[in-house]
């Protein structure tokens, strides 16, 4: 779901 | 579709409000603006990291104001004690983003 080694886009996360 | 949004006018325009006073930019608010307001609900941080899944319609790390009223409606729905979903029900979802 999200870019392998990429931050989440998610601020809970 | 022609589904009615489950987010009535009257409280649109309350969230509305709330996304104006946040001081969005380019009609956007940040993870780190919306961060706050929902911790603020004091509602779990597992919870809240899935309302932020259902809102961020289209991952960006941010919200717009029809986004923004998904998580609002979301929290406030939560705090009424209705369990908050594992995806976004159609009725949900902004009839702009359909």
């Amino acid at each position: 779901q999200y870019p392998a080694g990429g931050s989440s886009t998610n601020p809970f996360l | 579709g022609d589904m009615p949004w489950v987010v009535k006018a009257e409280e649109k325009m309350k969230f509305d409000s709330i996304f104006e006073s946040l001081g969005p930019v380019g009609g956007m608010l940040t993870g780190d603006r919306v961060k706050p307001v929902l911790l603020n609900s004091k509602l779990p941080v597992d919870i809240l990291g899935r309302v932020w899944e259902l809102s961020d319609l289209d991952r960006d790390g941010m919200l717009d104001r029809d986004e923004f009223s998904v998580a609002m409606y979301l929290v406030y729905r939560a705090l009424e004690g209705e369990p908050v979903p594992m995806s976004l029900p159609p009725p949900l979802v902004p009839p702009s983003k359909r």
